[in-house]
């Protein structure tokens, strides 16, 4: 079982889009996929069709150990399961504060289930709070989505610099696999200039000890593309909404590259 | 003085961008004008061509005490100045929590600087956390960015309610003043569609006592525009940056709203 971590604490760069689209994908192919949503604005059980309203959504009592992965998973696509958000989870991270290993609870919830899924795939809030970290103490890979801009690049060595603490403190085997550029627009040098910046810091960081030495940028950026903020108001992935456009080639090739490491086609 | 809190807690909408270009042109029709970076990625600060590694940038000294806001602010630009952040903000929120008034320490802090400025702008956090609480204790208006995509509609209730909380229990005459359209793209009608959805949330709140029953949705919308988002990494304002691009007519149309209530030309 793979178990992914998609992260960026700057808001608004593509990591829900990413999570419904690549599971989506994965699932497509008869990979047994988890989708985990561990942000309170629930956007990822929003995007995939279900109501967050509902209280008994999932993630909440797992964390706050009132029930199991296994009795709060929703099935929402074929081979696709869902442990979705609440309106409950605003109050988790203040809840848990005080718990004994409070960063390890989401790890060890997921010990039972660990058989039963191919890929585990966490979407992440826009912080580097107690949520986030109990993510990447259950995950062996982050992935990270970047928009190509400056001001998203600004927070980027904070977010390895906390991936690096979960590294050394919590979980040794939690690397850096891919950084995924979103929203990319080919026609302005801003998107290109991004990416090189990025592949100048991780050449540099090749020979070192560090979690992301091994990071590359996945070589298939998601383009630009409205479809892919449609989608989300029907509760539909991009492939049932709009198979042929950008956004769903684009994202077929994502997963594809994460699952084989080639390229498609 | 107007003080203005530029808020949305859905990350990457627009609010930075905002408070950098509509205080730039605010500045340049010879208004004093106050810029506050509330947000702890320190974004405007970058923004504006200040180095936020410094020390001794700002606000955080403020909201601890030790320094007035008069000694903690930079001139960036003519009738421009500005509270920065810096690297120490960051812990700021876990800090202060046990502060008795924590909310309204920003608040007081203005007081003596009331009669030298004719605008304060506050650059939120993507959060609705303390510090979000000290800029709309501190407000006498807010602002709303919102990006025209469903996923960013999703937690404008919860905005709403946070901003009405501190009405009812902090500071009275705080209201919702204006909605701005960032990132609109008219040729998509997922656009036009997310705007007629606030129109139509909005009218029904017209006769209602709320902090929000006179808002509007400010006439002039910000066009997606690459220029805006290249500006940021060097240090400049759109105006500085590119005066003719669609970023600085739409920017400069919004400015001239805010403060006359009238679209210009
Ligand atoms: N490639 C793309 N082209 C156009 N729109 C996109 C693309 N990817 C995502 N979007 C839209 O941009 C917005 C931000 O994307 P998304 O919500 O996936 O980001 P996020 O990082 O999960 O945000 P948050 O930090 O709030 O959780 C959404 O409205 C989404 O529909
Ligand atoms: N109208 C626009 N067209 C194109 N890009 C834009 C526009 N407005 C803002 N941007 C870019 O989009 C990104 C998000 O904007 P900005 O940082 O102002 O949002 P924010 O709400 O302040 O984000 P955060 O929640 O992280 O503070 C930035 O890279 C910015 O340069
Ligand atoms: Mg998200
Ligand atoms: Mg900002």
């Amino acid at each position: 079982m793979r178990t992914i971590a998609v992260l960026n604490q700057k808001g608004g760069v593509g990591k829900t889009t990413t999570v419904v689209n690549v599971a989506a994908a994965l699932a497509d192919r008869g990979l047994r996929v988890l989708a985990i949503d561990l942000d309170p604005q629930a956007h990822l059980t929003v995007h995939l069709g279900v109501d967050a309203e509902q209280k008994d959504c999932g993630i909440y009592k797992v964390l706050a150990g009132s029930t199991s992965i296994e009795e709060a998973v929703v099935q929402v696509r074929p081979n696709l399961r869902l442990l979705g958000a609440g309106i409950d989870l605003v109050g988790a991270e203040a809840e848990l504060v005080g718990e004994v290993g409070r960063e390890i609870i989401l790890r060890q919830a997921l010990e039972p289930v660990k058989d039963k899924f191919d890929y585990v795939l966490i979407d992440c809030p826009p912080s580097l709070g107690l949520l986030t970290l109990n993510a990447l103490s259950a995950s062996t890979e982050v992935v990270i989505p970047i928009q190509p801009h400056f001001l998203a690049l600004q927070g980027f060595s904070r977010l390895l610099q906390t991936v690096s603490l979960v590294q050394s403190r919590i979980n040794p085997a939690l690397r850096v696999s891919a950084i995924l550029m979103c929203m990319f627009d080919a026609r302005t040098s801003l998107s290109t200039e991004v990416r090189e910046d990025i592949e100048k810091f991780l050449s540099g960081a090749r020979n070192q000890n560090s979690p992301w030495a091994g990071a590359q940028i996945i070589p298939v950026h998601v383009r630009r593309n409205i479809k892919l903020a449609e989608a989300p108001s029907y509760g539909k992935t991009i492939f049932e909404y709009e198979p042929g456009c950008h956004g769903a080639t684009d994202y077929l090739a994502v997963a594809e590259f994460i699952h084989t490491g080639k390229i498609c086609g």
